[in-house]
């Protein structure tokens, strides 16, 4: 898994992990 | 302790499926940090916006902020509890978070709500394996 990978994805990609991987209420 | 590649993940300690960690410590005190997984993929930390002591946090709630190259990351707490103390030398180099999140790189210490701290609705480290392979496969 690449270091930093965050920055490396588009806005898009990373709404969409970030809501499905580190759910928050 | 799992590992999935570069990443491990203790098996003293529970897991949140937002990538939190609550330790229990001693009488009515619970470590807070984050695992190896959100510290990958955000690179060097920046920043982190915490709260104070004294203020009650929600399972599943925001319990911080992470800032990182002009993004932020919330995450959740693992449990229900009060803010007693704050790592400081996290808080000032939080850029530390890279070389140890689970020791020198607790971020908060909690007083939980209840004697059921860290059993509800948190993972053991080989169930948190299995989600953050999860989440591997899906980048």
């Amino acid at each position: 898994l690449m270091e930093g990978i965050a920055k490396y994805l588009s806005e898009a990609q990373w709404e969409q992990f970030r809501k499905r991987y580190f759910p928050v209420a | 302790v799992s590992r999935i590649g570069p990443i491990v993940l203790p098996a003293d300690r529970y897991y949140h499926p937002g990538h939190t960690w609550a330790k229990p410590v001693g009488a009515g005190e619970v470590l807070v940090g984050l695992d190896a997984f959100a510290r990958r993929i955000v690179g060097d930390v920046r920043a982190i916006d915490l709260p104070s002591p004294g203020e009650r946090v929600e399972q599943g709630r925001r319990l911080w902020t992470l800032r990182f190259d002009g993004r932020a990351l919330d995450q959740p707490a693992p449990l229900d509890g009060e803010v007693i103390e704050v790592n400081e030398e996290i808080l000032r180099h939080p850029e530390r978070l890279r070389e140890d999140p689970y020791e020198r790189g607790w971020i908060l210490k909690v007083r939980p709500r209840d004697e059921q701290c860290c059993v509800a609705n948190l993972f053991a480290s080989d169930l948190a394996k299995k989600w953050v392979e999860l989440a591997i496969q899906d980048l």
